[in-house]
């Protein structure tokens, strides 16, 4: 009865940021220090 | 209107497919152990993302209702805004009639995301007011044998890692699986006990908090803890990375976490990643000062590739194991 659901792992985000040049200004214009968004946690 | 916390995004990478509507609609999504809300970009969608992803569009769903409840969740460095609605949903062979997900009408900096939406596995007081998660729904109506499920994180290949639900394949992990009690019921929490870096107590001293969290690829931590560790580690900042020497990456040490008694060693080449242009970077994230007045910490997958987990919502209890 088990399900297995198979997952990829993609390049990530920051991978395809990078190879566009694009990851500085994202990383600048998103003020996460490049981890996640906890601080905005309303619970 | 509902606000609600989700992972960061960008260093996500396990996606698996889900199907949505009548006849399915596909979907691309990350299994987050860290939110508890399903949602897909929908055809109501005017952002940039919305067209580079696929979208749900309810009007070709037979099986489809609208909530029109207002869902505003909100990332660390972007946004989705939209509505709720309810349809089938299914997940490998299992088929959840009427769940409510959100359909996203503005998306905010995810047009190189490598998936459509998130599937989130948190506890129910961390969804959306009023809407039952996923996993809440498949336990209720018995559509899984045992209220479990498991994550195998596989670091070589592309394909190969898989989410485990109603049970658990013993064959992915090696050892017995240690048993952790979920110390606060809205994320999956746990307590740990410290973190050691050759031998010597780093963080964590009197106890802390630890969230086993598949939305997150890096380890996160207070701030302060995290700056002290780049630094014994040698990491310096390039264009708003932490990087450090890859030739260095094999003198560098295992980090130790002890949670309940038990040693979970990190040893450099699981937190050093080095990208396709041979860089080395650092898998360290700080703030999560500002999410609690105790110290706490996240473990994604940077500790979950290591580590096959397994979360039981039948015991409030999340289980360890190293990975084969």
């Amino acid at each position: 009865c088990l399900v297995i659901i198979p997952l990829t792992k993609m390049k990530t985000m920051r991978e395809t940021l990078r190879e566009k040049n694009l990851l500085t200004n994202f990383l600048l214009n998103n003020n996460d220090d490049r981890s996640q968004n906890v601080a905005h946690d309303p619970k | 209107l509902s606000l609600h916390p989700l992972r960061n995004y960008l260093d996500l990478a396990y996606v698996g497919n889900i199907s949505i509507g009548t006849p399915p609609q596909q979907f691309k999504v990350v299994f987050d152990t860290g939110s508890a809300d399903l949602w897909v970009p929908s055809t109501y969608c005017d952002s940039v993302p919305c067209y580079t992803h696929n979208v749900f569009n309810p009007h070709v769903s037979t099986t489809f209702r609208l909530s029109g409840m207002p869902v505003d969740l909100t990332y660390g460095s972007g946004r989705m805004v939209g509505f709720l609605g309810y349809d089938t949903v299914r997940i490998g062979k299992l088929i959840d009639m009427g769940q409510p997900f959100g359909l996203s009408k503005s998306q905010y900096g995810m047009e190189h995301a490598p998936f459509d939406g998130i599937l989130g596995l948190g506890y129910p007081s961390l969804a959306t007011q009023g809407t039952t998660p996923i996993f809440d729904t498949l336990k209720r109506r018995s559509l899984i044998p045992q209220p479990v499920f498991a994550f195998y994180l596989s670091s070589q290949k592309e394909n190969g890692s898989m989410l485990m639900l109603g049970g658990v394949d013993h064959s992915y992990h090696k050892g017995k699986l240690q048993w952790i009690p979920v110390s606060q019921p809205h994320y999956w929490q746990i307590t740990m006990n410290r973190i050691t870096v050759n031998g010597v107590v780093f963080g964590c001293f009197r106890g802390c908090q630890a969230i086993v969290d598949t939305g997150t690829s890096f380890l996160v931590g207070p701030s302060r803890v995290v700056t002290a560790l780049r630094r014994l580690i040698g990491a310096r900042l390039v264009d708003n990375e932490y990087a450090v020497s890859c030739s260095y990456v094999a003198r560098l040490p295992t980090i130790v976490f002890s949670i309940n008694g038990n040693n979970y060693p990190l040893p450099p080449q699981a937190y050093i990643r080095k990208n396709l242009r041979g860089q080395c970077f650092s898998n360290f994230g700080g703030g999560t000062e500002n999410m609690s007045h105790s110290e706490t910490w996240i473990l994604g997958d940077v500790f979950l590739r290591l580590y096959f987990s397994v979360y039981d919502r039948g015991n409030n209890r999340v289980g360890l194991a190293p990975a084969v």
